[in-house]
């Protein structure tokens, strides 16, 4: 069991400070609190944001948390292939930096895998090989999709 | 879909190409039922998890609301069930099934019966969720991520987050 | 203790109906799951958007749940003056036309009191009668303000 | 404010104006931090409300952090106190003292000792706080709207959506 979840873990920690990188200007690493008896400690998530000196995730600002935990949720996807991923409103705690590296890091991925994300942000819809629009008539939802390339993208009422 | 939630009573489709799609829309359209659509047809029972309205899997089935004297169409009967179908395209092989398309279909019906049917034929959840989880696509998977999950996973106590990467093994 | 109770109660629910219809294109309401032994059950959020029926707030979207809550906590504000308000990113998860109506709102109820909202978005920006804009030195937060009319406005790293 | 959070040892002022003010910048730039401020002034002790590291009040006395070797800068000391000034405006007389101007100071040091200030005269907590729910300022009051707490309430049950109408009168 121990060994089991060890190698999961050594993964998962590459994967994750691997994503952090790329998402920010920062690095974040995960910690065991007991290197000897795993299962008697939790992990701790640290985080730092540029300049600014590590926290541990309890102690960062909303968006610094939705990011720390997007990276986590993607690293622990790698330890098993899924036929496609989805993300519903990930960036809506994102400043207009952090949307945007997370947009070109989700694009980028997509080469390997299918992911869709769900999203009220232009900057998702600008970088998308295909869109979604759903609205709804009457209390039933339409869907229609187009190529963002040539639509000049803005979000209707139904 | 047919009946699920606010797709409406006819049956309706969206086709995902490969590579990076994006869903829009304004609040309440009902992005977020397309996910819940997703989880529903791979076996997914709690109504917390499917949103279902009333906190019942019935929930889940088109409610038009029509009872209540607003102006009834006539498409606006509550049906007695509903079904969702997810397509897979499978030519890596990776769900362990001998076709280059895994179609698989989930019906509920208002009694609370529901009945699957992988590439046509019927199946159990039981048999269905065990080829699906070879393939890494399981209602509690990491690989659909719900309104709100990232923040709540870095709120985690380092404990709960020791016990969300056990699960992953 | 009832009757203080149901005076609150019907203020609150008053410009709740007025403020929701004045943030959506539908209505809301409050209910008392019993009318007579008030303290025994609670109190039902009933929201109508647009053209759909009405839902109760636990079966609605992540954007109708901001807005019906956005709406309840300025209607139970009412109750007794404030020398401020602050709201630290309502805004999260409303679509732009909804983002809009708030903004809008916010400004015409900051003429009789002061409001401060914290947001990502220009929607908000755009509106302001004084803009601060904060970022980080080095784990230091500074502070710079000015008044949006003239200036591009755009979030930057710190 | 004087050492609380990320806003450093040296003292720093935020002037707001009537009308509508927005607050903007990056994530972690210390918005929210501003709010945490005020909250703290007018005697709000709770350290999850504070959102205060380490689960401690004394988590809200900026910590720059240092200890670990990182390029020290002179004014890196981690301060053994924080100090948050609030100014408000009286000349309605809203609050019940007879200034046009009110100055709330609340200093808290590392031993966890707290001392208060109104205009200038040091006052306890309870005394302040008499004084300021009159006016409609108080810690747990609905004028300050924290981080995700709209869609909160909207998610509580009718029973719990009864009890916040009642802690209201
Ligand atoms: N005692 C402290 N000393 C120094 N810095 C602190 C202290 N407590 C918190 N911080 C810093 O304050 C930052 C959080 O600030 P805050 O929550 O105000 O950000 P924000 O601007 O609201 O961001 P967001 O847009 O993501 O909500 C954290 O990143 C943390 O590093
Ligand atoms: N059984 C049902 N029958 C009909 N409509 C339903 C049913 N269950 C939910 N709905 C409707 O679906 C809507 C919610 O849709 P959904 O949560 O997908 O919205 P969304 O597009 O994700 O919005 P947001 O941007 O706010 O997250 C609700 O407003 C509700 O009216
Ligand atoms: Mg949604
Ligand atoms: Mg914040």
């Amino acid at each position: 069991k121990k060994t089991v979840f060890m190698a999961a873990f050594a993964k998962i920690r590459e994967e994750f400070g691997f994503i952090f990188k790329r998402l920010t200007d920062g690095e974040a690493w995960l910690e065991l609190e007991d290197e000897e008896e795993v299962f008697s400690g939790g992990i701790l998530l640290m985080a730092r944001f540029g300049l600014k000196p590590a926290w541990e995730s309890l102690s960062l600002s909303g968006g610094e948390k939705a990011v720390s935990g997007v990276a986590l949720i993607i690293a622990m996807q790698s330890v098993q292939p899924h036929p496609f991923y989805l993300f519903d409103e990930i960036d809506s705690h994102l400043d207009a930096i952090n949307s945007a590296n997370l947009a070109q890091f989700l694009k980028e991925r997509s080469r390997a895998a299918q992911i869709v994300t769900i999203t009220l942000r232009d900057v998702f819809i600008a970088r998308s090989d295909m869109t979604y629009g759903v609205y709804s008539a009457g209390g039933i939802s339409r869907y229609v999709h187009y190529k963002p390339a040539a639509a000049e993208v803005s979000v209707k009422r139904g | 879909m047919r009946g699920f939630k606010s797709s409406g009573s006819r049956p309706v489709a969206v086709n995902m190409e490969p590579g990076f799609t994006v869903i829009t829309g304004p609040n309440g359209s009902g992005k977020s039922n397309i996910a819940d659509a997703i989880l529903f047809a791979i076996g997914e029972n709690s109504p917390k998890q499917l949103r279902a309205a009333n906190g019942k899997l019935s929930g889940v089935i088109y409610d038009p609301k029509k009872e209540d004297g607003e102006t009834g169409t006539t498409a606006a009967e509550r049906p007695n069930s509903c079904r969702v179908t997810l397509q897979l395209v499978n030519i890596d092989r990776a769900i362990p099934v001998d076709n280059d398309l895994v179609t698989i279909t989930r019906e509920l019906k208002e009694t609370g019966e529901n009945v699957y049917f992988l590439n046509g034929k019927k199946t159990t959840r039981t048999a269905l969720g065990e080829i699906l989880d070879l393939a890494g696509l399981s209602p509690g998977g990491l690989n659909i991520v719900p309104q709100g999950a990232a923040t709540k996973v870095a709120d985690l106590t380092p404990e709960e987050k020791r016990r969300i990467i056990e699960d992953v093994v």
